[in-house]
């Protein structure tokens, strides 16, 4: 099991390595990529050498080779179907975020109880019944679920998730409990990211 | 410069312990906390160290003990004012969400440039216009900044918190370079969270 830290660090080195060949760059040494991704020349260097041999002694990554290697490791080098539960201010912010498209995140369905949103389409998607959830996550072979339903709700929505067949689960919503075995649920608790800055400010004086 | 993922560890090592409390656990050593976190015993151990000695040898932390010293490490002990800009569709369910104040983040002051919005109140936060950020972000010494405005504007929105004496800014719009001296700028990319799922559905197969 790897540690979540590491695959997060997988992606900055991706989004670093995105950018360096938008700029024209061919090839960067770990020490340089330290300095744009914000870890260590040794910690990228032991994170890329778990999945082979990607540098060249002396001479560096080359650009284009090492990202679509990542892209491969990240599993992000083909589509993937999601279903969005809760059309709330979060879930319609979700919807309308370009960002997960441009990673091959596409959401295919979105589901809620209130029969105000229900048979509308919000930034294009569709939100149907949440009675609805299993026949429509199945018929369309949805893949991966968004939870952003209010808390006292999450528990229902995930098992109905896994029920529907998906395997991995990102939750806004705070859950109590370890779900079962094979089933990967992450929960987005932004005020960690807080926590980030507040650490920096902490330390920084 | 402690790493991003160091600090994240942390925040979730504090969540661990804060559950543990609430369970009335008395005790944890590394290799249980290691279980409910999700890190090795080691990188706790490691990660622990760095701030000084926390554990008995053979017996473990205490839980209430090493959650205090974290709260202290983290800068939790204490509130801190927050102003957050872009009050669309993100903004408001940032603007709604109790994780902030539990954890001490407390918005203070919404800003947007859209008239509707403008003196109205959204999850008890008054709406200032854009341009009042400077008075009000002075007056109300306000620390942090949120931003949550179209990537079109986000340069300009974070240059403005800058220039009110806000020192670490949280932006979910997309930034093209790298600020200041003694300023921190963490940016969220929920696309990543995604990929941590994408990781895990690719190599569980
Ligand atoms: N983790 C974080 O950092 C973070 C940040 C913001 C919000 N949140 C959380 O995200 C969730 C959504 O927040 P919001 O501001 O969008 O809330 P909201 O009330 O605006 O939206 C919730 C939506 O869920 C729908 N819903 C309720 N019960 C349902 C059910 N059984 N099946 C399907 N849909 C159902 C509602 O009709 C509504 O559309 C909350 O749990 C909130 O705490 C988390
Ligand atoms: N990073 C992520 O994971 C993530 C996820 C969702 C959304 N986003 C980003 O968050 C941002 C907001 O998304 P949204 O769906 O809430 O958009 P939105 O259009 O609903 O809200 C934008 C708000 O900003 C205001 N605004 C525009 N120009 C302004 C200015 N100069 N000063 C002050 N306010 C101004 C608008 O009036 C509006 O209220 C976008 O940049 C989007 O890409 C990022």
């Amino acid at each position: 099991r790897i540690p979540k830290t590491t695959v997060y660090r997988l992606s900055v080195y991706y989004r670093a390595l995105s950018n360096l060949e938008e700029e024209g760059v061919d090839s960067i040494s770990s020490a340089d990529l330290s300095e744009i991704a914000g870890f260590s020349a040794a910690q990228i260097r032991k994170d890329l050498t778990y999945y082979g041999q990607f540098g060249r002694p002396g001479r560096g990554y080359v650009v284009s080779h090492l990202k679509s290697q990542l892209r491969t490791i990240l599993g992000i080098d083909r589509d993937w179907s999601v279903a969005l539960v809760g059309v709330g201010r979060l879930g319609r912010a979700l919807l309308a975020y370009k960002g997960f498209r441009k990673q091959n995140f596409i959401i295919e369905a979105a589901f809620d109880n209130d029969p105000e949103k229900v048979g509308k389409e919000f930034s294009g998607v569709r939100v149907y019944h949440q009675d609805e959830m299993d026949k429509v996550i199945r018929s369309k072979k949805i893949e991966m679920g968004i939870v952003t339903v209010p808390e006292e709700v999450a528990e229902i929505i995930v098992a109905k998730l896994i029920d529907a067949g998906i395997k991995a689960i990102l939750s806004f919503a705070h859950l109590p409990s370890i779900f079962s075995n094979g089933i990967k649920v992450n929960q987005v608790d932004l005020s960690i990211e807080m926590e980030g800055l507040s650490y920096y400010l902490t330390h920084s004086k």
